[in-house]
């Protein structure tokens, strides 16, 4: 059975997309067998890994919507899912399309339960399912909460990244109540961190004094080789594995699965 | 009438806010009268401007789910306008209950004109309205572009924000086409500019061949003090009038609005 994870914080640009495909990148180069899932309809996940998203005929949203009569969207999987550059790291990509998802599930049955239905085969083929998720606490990041085990939040050290928390936990106990009791935080990410300013360090003790305990050592610093590494379609731990950032997302790997 | 602008970008995280709250800031201390409407069920926009939002009895939600028996949306609007620390600029705030529109809104007549038809009194009262949405395409930013002349896009010079600007393009077309033809793209803001990096100059440089002519002079630096300002619950141009983000927010107001 996969270790699943979900990469969730409903305030934008925190970091999501960099450590679910980083985390991800560092799995797959140790040797797991890695699925990353891009639950978010900007697809940014899919880019960063290369894949020419104008050029897939299929994405996730196939595996949403699939009504299951005419195919299971379990039997879909196979048909969606894309290999990566890196060997051990496939894609379940997401295209403009994924926008549309909501719309059309919104009376279905189960409605929050369909990427878990998709993913059923994934769950035995794979050591590790990272997904990605957009900044929203939407119908997708439902179906995303609901189809996993554990949850990673990246917070970007700054004062607005503190505000959403509160709703955000909310969002996951309504769904460990009502959709998956076995979801479980993971731990706290702290991002972009930058040693030169005061904002940093404060945001970073507030943080770790709201989530005793769930904070990760590991702080991913404000590294700009993190940021170029998406237009080359690789993750920074490809694109420069010895800069700062990619250093640390490998320390974080580190800690969040082999110490677990 | 009053001149009416939405702050619009699905990608999280590229400074809609900050460039709401701080052109909003420059317009009301130029002595023009301006309503701050804060659409993103985040809230930033009302808590960077200083705003309790847990002591608030209504908010933007209410507006836009009045149904039109009891009262009329725009007979609610003077309940729910606050006032801010700033002369002149009162904003329509936003709390957590706002991530309930979108499902209650869902069958309602008319629903991407809710917030067009709560403003009806305000744009007779203001002389600039400016609208902070979420990092979505969803409803609540469906209203906003319905109930505007103009649209300012910020971008952050980095590569995953250049990706979905075809996506909302696309979207700004379906809403001329269907909900607001006198819709217009008032320009294209460049942020968090970090002049140290190929990687800003390569992406001004591609932002500004993708829209010819519409992309702002003005350029935002990255700036330590526009991410501390929202910790004392004012905007940058009040909390440090003479550092470069706040220099930046004043050289774009003037080309915003002083050349209109
Ligand atoms: N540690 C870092 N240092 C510098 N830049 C970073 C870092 N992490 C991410 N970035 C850059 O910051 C921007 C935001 O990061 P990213 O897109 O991963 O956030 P996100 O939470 O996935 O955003 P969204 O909410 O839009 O999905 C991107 O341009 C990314 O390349
Ligand atoms: N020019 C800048 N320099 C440095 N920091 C900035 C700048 N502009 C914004 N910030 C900070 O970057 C973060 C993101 O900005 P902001 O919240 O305004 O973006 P947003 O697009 O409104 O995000 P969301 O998509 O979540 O609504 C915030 O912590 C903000 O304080
Ligand atoms: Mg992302
Ligand atoms: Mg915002």
């Amino acid at each position: 059975m996969a270790a699943t994870y979900a990469v969730v914080n409903q305030k934008g640009g925190v970091g999501k997309t960099t450590t679910a495909v980083n985390v991800a990148a560092c799995a797959a180069m140790s040797g797991q067998k890695v699925l990353l899932v891009d639950a978010d309809p900007q697809g940014n996940a899919t880019s960063g890994l290369g894949i020419d998203r104008g050029a897939l005929d299929q994405c996730i949203y196939d595996l949403l919507t699939a009504d299951g009569v005419s195919m299971e969207p379990f039997e879909l999987f196979p048909e969606v899912v894309v290999p990566t550059s890196i060997d051990n790291l496939a894609v379940v990509p997401a295209t403009i399309n994924l926008a549309g998802a909501s719309v059309v599930l919104v009376n279905a049955i189960a409605r929050e339960t369909k990427l878990r239905q998709a993913l059923q085969e994934a769950y035995e083929r794979y050591d590790l399912i990272i997904i990605d998720t957009a900044p929203s606490l939407g119908l997708l990041t439902m179906n995303s909460l609901t189809a996993v085990q554990e949850i990673l939040i990246p917070i970007q050290c700054e004062y607005y990244a503190l505000e959403g928390l509160s709703q955000l936990l909310e969002v996951i106990h309504l769904v460990q109540a009502q959709l998956n009791p076995s979801l479980r935080i993971g731990g706290v990410v702290l991002t972009m961190y930058d040693a030169r300013t005061n904002l940093a360090e404060d945001v970073e003790e507030e943080v770790r004094n709201n989530f005793p305990g769930r904070v990760f050592e590991t702080v991913i610093p404000r590294n700009v080789r993190l940021a170029e590494a998406p237009s080359y379609g690789v993750p920074a731990v490809v694109y420069d594995k010895l800069c700062a950032g990619s250093r640390a997302y490998w320390r974080l790997y580190q800690e969040v699965f082999e110490d677990a």
